[in-house]
Protein backbone atom coordinates (compact mmCIF):
# COMPACT_ATOMS: atom_id res chain seq x y z
CA UNK A 1 0.00 0.00 0.00
CA UNK A 2 1.18 4.13 -0.37
CA UNK A 3 -0.08 6.85 1.14
CA UNK A 4 0.21 10.28 -0.92
CA UNK A 5 0.22 13.71 1.04
CA UNK A 6 0.11 16.55 -1.39
CA UNK A 7 -0.48 20.08 -0.13
CA UNK A 8 0.15 23.71 -0.15
CA UNK A 9 2.69 25.22 2.18
CA UNK A 10 4.89 28.39 2.04
CA UNK A 11 8.26 28.10 0.02
CA UNK A 12 10.70 27.75 3.13
CA UNK A 13 8.77 24.65 3.71
CA UNK A 14 11.79 21.99 3.96
CA UNK A 15 11.56 18.31 4.59
CA UNK A 16 13.43 16.38 6.93
CA UNK A 17 13.27 13.19 5.03
CA UNK A 18 15.65 10.99 2.19
CA UNK A 19 14.87 9.27 -0.81
CA UNK A 20 14.48 5.28 0.34
CA UNK A 21 14.39 6.20 4.41
CA UNK A 22 12.39 4.15 6.71
CA UNK A 23 10.28 6.38 8.70
CA UNK A 24 7.89 5.56 11.30
CA UNK A 25 4.24 6.99 12.05
CA UNK A 26 4.92 10.05 14.13
CA UNK A 27 8.59 11.11 13.33
CA UNK A 28 9.02 14.44 11.13
CA UNK A 29 8.32 14.78 7.94
CA UNK A 30 8.48 18.48 7.24
CA UNK A 31 7.84 21.55 8.65
CA UNK A 32 8.65 25.66 7.86
CA UNK B 1 12.44 -34.39 -38.09
CA UNK B 2 10.46 -35.73 -41.14
CA UNK B 3 12.27 -39.17 -40.96
CA UNK B 4 12.10 -40.03 -37.07
CA UNK B 5 8.90 -41.97 -35.82
CA UNK B 6 6.56 -40.12 -34.51
CA UNK B 7 7.02 -41.65 -30.87
CA UNK B 8 10.48 -40.96 -31.00
CA UNK B 9 9.59 -36.85 -30.95
CA UNK B 10 10.03 -35.81 -27.12
CA UNK B 11 6.28 -34.57 -27.23
CA UNK B 12 6.14 -30.99 -26.93
CA UNK B 13 3.94 -30.18 -23.61
CA UNK B 14 3.20 -27.26 -22.67
CA UNK B 15 4.63 -27.26 -19.28
CA UNK B 16 7.81 -27.37 -21.61
CA UNK B 17 6.64 -24.66 -23.13
CA UNK B 18 5.82 -22.66 -20.52
CA UNK B 19 9.81 -23.37 -19.03
CA UNK B 20 10.89 -22.74 -22.45
CA UNK B 21 9.73 -19.10 -22.53
CA UNK B 22 9.79 -18.45 -18.63
CA UNK B 23 13.37 -19.57 -18.59
CA UNK B 24 14.35 -17.42 -22.22
CA UNK B 25 12.52 -14.00 -21.11
CA UNK B 26 14.21 -14.53 -16.89
CA UNK B 27 17.54 -15.06 -19.04
CA UNK B 28 17.00 -12.15 -21.03
CA UNK B 29 15.90 -10.08 -17.96
CA UNK B 30 19.31 -10.85 -16.38
CA UNK B 31 21.35 -10.33 -19.52
CA UNK B 32 19.59 -6.58 -19.39
CA UNK B 33 20.04 -5.93 -15.61
CA UNK B 34 23.95 -6.95 -16.20
CA UNK B 35 24.12 -4.78 -19.03
CA UNK B 36 22.76 -1.99 -16.61
CA UNK B 37 24.67 -2.72 -13.81
CA UNK B 38 28.13 -1.93 -16.07
CA UNK B 39 26.78 0.98 -17.69
CA UNK B 40 26.00 2.31 -13.86
CA UNK B 41 29.65 1.14 -12.78
CA UNK B 42 30.76 3.50 -15.99
CA UNK B 43 28.98 6.21 -14.33
CA UNK B 44 26.76 6.80 -17.29
CA UNK B 45 22.85 7.57 -15.37
CA UNK B 46 20.02 5.47 -16.80
CA UNK B 47 16.86 6.07 -17.22
CA UNK B 48 14.24 3.94 -15.67
CA UNK B 49 12.78 1.17 -17.43
CA UNK B 50 8.63 2.24 -18.21
CA UNK B 51 6.88 -0.79 -18.85
CA UNK B 52 5.13 -0.14 -22.36
CA UNK B 53 1.79 0.07 -22.67
CA UNK B 54 1.31 -3.55 -23.91
CA UNK B 55 3.10 -4.60 -20.80
CA UNK B 56 0.88 -2.46 -18.53
CA UNK B 57 -2.17 -3.84 -20.00
CA UNK B 58 -1.01 -7.31 -19.85
CA UNK B 59 -0.72 -6.53 -16.22
CA UNK B 60 -3.80 -5.11 -15.83
CA UNK B 61 -5.33 -7.95 -17.06
CA UNK B 62 -4.60 -10.31 -13.86
CA UNK B 63 -7.24 -10.15 -12.26
CA UNK B 64 -5.93 -9.05 -8.92
CA UNK B 65 -8.93 -7.41 -7.38
CA UNK B 66 -10.80 -10.78 -7.63
CA UNK B 67 -7.59 -12.40 -6.21
CA UNK B 68 -7.51 -9.59 -3.79
CA UNK B 69 -11.16 -10.03 -2.88
CA UNK B 70 -10.57 -14.02 -2.79
CA UNK B 71 -7.17 -13.40 -0.41
CA UNK B 72 -9.01 -11.41 1.92
CA UNK B 73 -11.82 -13.72 2.26
CA UNK B 74 -9.34 -16.92 3.26
CA UNK B 75 -8.09 -14.75 5.35
CA UNK B 76 -10.94 -13.56 7.05
CA UNK B 77 -11.98 -17.52 8.26
CA UNK B 78 -11.12 -17.85 11.51
CA UNK B 79 -8.20 -20.05 12.70
CA UNK B 80 -8.48 -23.18 15.39
CA UNK B 81 -6.23 -21.79 18.44
CA UNK B 82 -3.27 -24.21 17.58
CA UNK B 83 -2.96 -23.16 13.96
CA UNK B 84 -2.77 -19.02 14.75
CA UNK B 85 1.18 -19.48 16.15
CA UNK B 86 2.67 -21.09 13.58
CA UNK B 87 0.67 -19.51 10.40
CA UNK B 88 0.79 -15.53 11.78
CA UNK B 89 4.75 -16.50 12.77
CA UNK B 90 5.26 -17.95 9.75
CA UNK B 91 4.32 -14.05 8.33
CA UNK B 92 6.01 -12.55 11.55
CA UNK B 93 8.73 -14.03 10.29
CA UNK B 94 8.40 -13.65 6.99
CA UNK B 95 8.24 -9.91 6.63
CA UNK B 96 9.71 -8.92 9.59
CA UNK B 97 7.60 -7.40 11.77
CA UNK B 98 8.34 -6.48 15.54
CA UNK B 99 5.78 -7.88 17.85
CA UNK B 100 6.82 -6.15 20.71
CA UNK B 101 5.42 -2.89 19.14
CA UNK B 102 1.95 -4.43 18.70
CA UNK B 103 -0.68 -3.77 21.57
CA UNK B 104 -1.24 -7.45 21.94
CA UNK B 105 1.21 -9.31 21.70
CA UNK B 106 0.17 -13.04 22.19
CA UNK B 107 -0.42 -14.17 18.71
CA UNK B 108 -3.70 -16.65 19.94
CA UNK B 109 -5.12 -13.19 20.01
CA UNK B 110 -5.67 -12.78 16.36
CA UNK B 111 -8.55 -14.87 15.42
CA UNK B 112 -6.89 -14.64 11.35
CA UNK B 113 -4.34 -13.29 9.49
CA UNK B 114 -6.71 -10.15 8.61
CA UNK B 115 -7.16 -9.39 12.33
CA UNK B 116 -3.26 -9.54 12.87
CA UNK B 117 -3.21 -7.45 9.51
CA UNK B 118 -4.99 -4.59 11.45
CA UNK B 119 -3.57 -5.01 14.47
CA UNK B 120 -3.09 -1.89 16.50
CA UNK B 121 0.69 -0.89 18.06
CA UNK B 122 1.37 0.03 22.08
CA UNK B 123 0.67 4.19 22.38
CA UNK B 124 3.92 4.76 23.49
CA UNK B 125 5.79 3.17 20.09
CA UNK B 126 5.25 5.82 17.86
CA UNK B 127 5.64 9.33 19.94
CA UNK B 128 4.62 12.15 17.82
CA UNK B 129 6.98 14.44 17.33
CA UNK B 130 5.88 18.14 18.90
CA UNK B 131 7.84 20.38 17.19
CA UNK B 132 7.52 19.76 13.27
CA UNK B 133 3.72 20.51 11.50
CA UNK B 134 4.04 17.94 9.31
CA UNK B 135 4.52 13.56 10.55
CA UNK B 136 4.68 10.80 8.93
CA UNK B 137 1.08 8.99 8.79
CA UNK B 138 1.94 5.56 8.78
CA UNK B 139 5.29 3.57 9.01
CA UNK B 140 6.64 2.81 5.70
CA UNK B 141 9.32 4.00 3.26
CA UNK B 142 9.84 7.52 1.89
CA UNK B 143 9.95 6.66 -2.25
CA UNK B 144 9.82 9.92 -2.66
CA UNK B 145 9.17 14.08 -1.75
CA UNK B 146 9.60 17.89 -3.02
CA UNK B 147 7.55 20.47 -5.07
CA UNK B 148 5.26 19.43 -7.44
CA UNK B 149 5.71 21.21 -10.56
CA UNK B 150 3.86 22.02 -14.17
CA UNK B 151 1.21 19.59 -12.14
CA UNK B 152 3.28 16.29 -12.21
CA UNK B 153 4.39 14.63 -9.42
CA UNK B 154 6.87 12.70 -8.89
CA UNK B 155 6.30 8.67 -8.45
CA UNK B 156 10.21 7.99 -7.80
CA UNK B 157 13.24 9.65 -9.34
CA UNK B 158 12.70 10.20 -12.99
CA UNK B 159 8.96 9.28 -13.69
CA UNK B 160 5.80 11.38 -12.97
CA UNK B 161 2.08 11.69 -13.07
CA UNK B 162 -0.37 13.71 -13.58
CA UNK B 163 -1.44 15.59 -10.59
CA UNK B 164 -5.34 15.93 -12.41
CA UNK B 165 -5.19 12.27 -13.00
CA UNK B 166 -4.40 11.67 -9.93
CA UNK B 167 -6.98 13.32 -8.15
CA UNK B 168 -9.67 14.33 -10.26
CA UNK B 169 -11.65 17.40 -11.42
CA UNK B 170 -11.74 20.76 -8.75
CA UNK B 171 -14.25 19.04 -6.05
CA UNK B 172 -14.53 21.86 -3.55
CA UNK B 173 -16.88 24.41 -4.52
CA UNK B 174 -15.04 28.24 -4.28
CA UNK B 175 -13.77 28.08 -1.04
CA UNK B 176 -13.91 31.28 1.23
CA UNK B 177 -10.04 31.60 1.15
CA UNK B 178 -9.33 30.65 -2.24
CA UNK B 179 -8.64 33.78 -4.85
CA UNK B 180 -9.95 33.52 -7.97
CA UNK B 181 -8.22 31.70 -10.65
CA UNK B 182 -4.96 33.64 -11.98
CA UNK B 183 -6.91 34.10 -15.75
CA UNK B 184 -2.74 34.37 -16.83
CA UNK B 185 -2.50 31.12 -17.00
CA UNK B 186 -1.11 28.91 -19.77
CA UNK B 187 -2.44 25.57 -20.01
CA UNK B 188 -4.92 23.81 -17.94
CA UNK B 189 -2.43 22.36 -16.31
CA UNK B 190 -0.98 24.87 -15.19
CA UNK B 191 -4.44 26.41 -13.78
CA UNK B 192 -5.31 23.09 -12.49
CA UNK B 193 -2.48 23.72 -10.07
CA UNK B 194 -3.33 27.28 -9.02
CA UNK B 195 -6.62 26.94 -7.87
CA UNK B 196 -5.20 24.42 -5.51
CA UNK B 197 -2.66 26.77 -4.38
CA UNK B 198 -4.92 29.64 -2.05
CA UNK B 199 -1.86 32.29 -2.13
CA UNK B 200 0.37 33.26 -4.53
CA UNK B 201 3.47 33.37 -1.80
CA UNK B 202 2.91 28.55 -1.58
CA UNK B 203 4.12 26.43 -3.46
CA UNK B 204 2.54 22.62 -3.43
CA UNK B 205 4.76 20.25 -2.09
CA UNK B 206 4.04 15.97 -2.09
CA UNK B 207 5.43 12.93 -0.08
CA UNK B 208 4.61 9.54 -1.25
CA UNK B 209 5.22 6.74 1.86
CA UNK B 210 5.17 2.49 0.96
CA UNK B 211 4.36 0.64 3.18
CA UNK B 212 5.39 -2.79 2.88
CA UNK B 213 3.80 -5.91 3.54
CA UNK B 214 4.92 -6.38 7.70
CA UNK B 215 4.45 -3.57 8.03
CA UNK B 216 1.90 -1.61 10.70
CA UNK B 217 -1.23 -0.99 8.12
CA UNK B 218 -3.16 1.93 9.86
CA UNK B 219 -2.68 5.34 9.48
CA UNK B 220 -2.96 8.82 11.05
CA UNK B 221 -3.44 12.08 10.32
CA UNK B 222 -0.61 13.61 9.21
CA UNK B 223 -1.19 17.63 10.69
CA UNK B 224 -3.78 19.53 12.09
CA UNK B 225 -6.48 19.89 9.26
CA UNK B 226 -9.85 19.55 8.55
CA UNK B 227 -11.32 17.18 5.81
CA UNK B 228 -13.68 18.37 3.92
CA UNK B 229 -14.27 16.32 1.12
CA UNK B 230 -13.45 12.54 -0.11
CA UNK B 231 -12.90 11.23 -3.84
CA UNK B 232 -13.39 7.02 -4.21
CA UNK B 233 -11.61 6.31 -7.33
CA UNK B 234 -12.36 2.30 -7.88
CA UNK B 235 -8.84 0.95 -10.12
CA UNK B 236 -6.71 -1.63 -10.64
CA UNK B 237 -5.20 -3.71 -7.74
CA UNK B 238 -1.34 -3.55 -9.32
CA UNK B 239 1.72 -4.08 -6.45
CA UNK B 240 2.87 -0.88 -5.77
CA UNK B 241 6.27 -2.25 -4.55
CA UNK B 242 9.47 0.51 -5.05
CA UNK B 243 10.53 -2.43 -8.20
CA UNK B 244 6.62 -1.91 -9.85
CA UNK B 245 6.58 1.91 -9.09
CA UNK B 246 9.76 2.36 -10.73
CA UNK B 247 8.45 0.57 -14.21
CA UNK B 248 4.58 1.67 -14.17
CA UNK B 249 4.22 5.46 -15.05
CA UNK B 250 1.20 6.69 -14.06
CA UNK B 251 0.64 3.67 -11.37
CA UNK B 252 -0.56 5.55 -8.82
CA UNK B 253 -3.73 7.12 -11.41
CA UNK B 254 -4.77 3.38 -12.19
CA UNK B 255 -4.91 1.78 -8.61
CA UNK B 256 -7.69 2.10 -6.94
CA UNK B 257 -7.03 4.72 -3.93
CA UNK B 258 -8.95 7.39 -1.27
CA UNK B 259 -8.36 10.55 -1.87
CA UNK B 260 -9.26 12.89 1.34
CA UNK B 261 -8.88 16.80 0.19
CA UNK B 262 -9.52 19.72 3.12
CA UNK B 263 -7.70 22.40 4.67
CA UNK B 264 -4.68 23.46 7.00
CA UNK B 265 -3.06 26.58 8.36
CA UNK B 266 -1.54 26.90 4.91
CA UNK B 267 -4.32 26.24 3.08
CA UNK B 268 -4.83 22.99 0.20
CA UNK B 269 -4.03 19.88 2.11
CA UNK B 270 -4.63 16.19 1.22
CA UNK B 271 -4.19 12.46 2.19
CA UNK B 272 -4.53 9.24 -0.24
CA UNK B 273 -4.11 5.59 0.19
CA UNK B 274 -3.17 3.85 -2.70
CA UNK B 275 -4.62 0.34 -2.40
CA UNK B 276 -2.72 -2.48 -3.96
CA UNK B 277 -2.16 -6.29 -4.60
CA UNK B 278 -3.79 -8.38 -1.69
CA UNK B 279 -4.45 -5.04 0.24
CA UNK B 280 -7.41 -3.66 -1.75
CA UNK B 281 -9.72 -2.30 1.05
CA UNK B 282 -9.32 1.09 2.49
CA UNK B 283 -11.47 1.94 5.74
CA UNK B 284 -11.52 6.00 6.69
CA UNK B 285 -12.58 5.59 10.12
CA UNK B 286 -15.03 8.50 10.21
CA UNK B 287 -16.70 7.21 6.04
CA UNK B 288 -19.06 4.72 6.49
CA UNK B 289 -20.44 5.46 3.41
CA UNK B 290 -17.11 3.97 1.67
CA UNK B 291 -17.06 0.75 -0.04
CA UNK B 292 -13.45 -0.01 -1.80
CA UNK B 293 -12.76 -2.67 -3.85
CA UNK B 294 -15.98 -3.64 -5.08
CA UNK B 295 -16.37 -6.46 -7.59
CA UNK B 296 -18.23 -3.95 -10.60
CA UNK B 297 -17.17 -0.40 -11.23
CA UNK B 298 -16.92 1.67 -14.20
CA UNK B 299 -13.74 2.72 -15.47
CA UNK B 300 -12.35 6.31 -14.83
CA UNK B 301 -15.23 6.60 -12.13
CA UNK B 302 -14.96 8.31 -9.18
CA UNK B 303 -17.34 8.70 -5.77
CA UNK B 304 -17.85 11.65 -4.42
CA UNK B 305 -18.72 12.67 -0.65
CA UNK B 306 -18.61 15.89 1.04
CA UNK B 307 -17.72 16.47 5.12
CA UNK B 308 -18.67 20.23 4.79
CA UNK B 309 -21.63 20.67 5.97
CA UNK B 310 -22.97 23.99 3.37
CA UNK B 311 -25.53 24.86 5.82
CA UNK B 312 -23.04 25.66 9.12
CA UNK B 313 -20.30 27.84 8.33
CA UNK B 314 -18.29 26.80 10.93
CA UNK B 315 -18.14 23.02 10.18
CA UNK B 316 -16.12 23.23 7.25
CA UNK B 317 -15.17 19.46 7.43
CA UNK B 318 -13.92 16.88 9.97
CA UNK B 319 -11.42 18.03 12.14
CA UNK B 320 -8.22 16.00 12.58
CA UNK B 321 -5.06 16.43 15.05
CA UNK B 322 -1.76 15.17 14.77
CA UNK B 323 -1.44 11.69 14.79
CA UNK B 324 -5.21 11.44 15.46
CA UNK B 325 -6.04 7.75 14.29
CA UNK B 326 -7.45 8.06 10.57
CA UNK B 327 -8.38 4.84 8.85
CA UNK B 328 -6.90 1.72 7.78
CA UNK B 329 -5.43 -0.77 5.08
CA UNK B 330 -6.91 -4.03 4.82
CA UNK B 331 -6.32 -7.31 3.30
CA UNK B 332 -9.03 -8.40 0.44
Amino acid sequence: STIVLIFEAPKDFNFYVKPGQKIRFGEALGSL
Amino acid sequence: LHTAPLRSLPRLRPFHFLVATGGGYAGYRQYEKHKEKQLENSGVEIPPKIASDWEVSLYKSVPTRLLSRAWGRLNSVELPTWLRKPILSLYIWTFGVNMKEAAVEDLHHYRNLSEFFRRKLKPQARPICGSHSVISPSDGKILSFGQVKNCEVEQVKGITYSLESFLGPHACKENPKKKPASSSSSSSRDSFQKQLVTKDSNELYHCVIYLAPGDYHCFHSPTDWKVSHRRHFPGSLMSVNPGVTRWIKELFCHNERVVLTGFWKHGFFSLTAVGAQNVGSIRIYFDRDLHTNSPRYSKGSYNDFSFADTDAASREGVAMRKGEHLGEFNLG
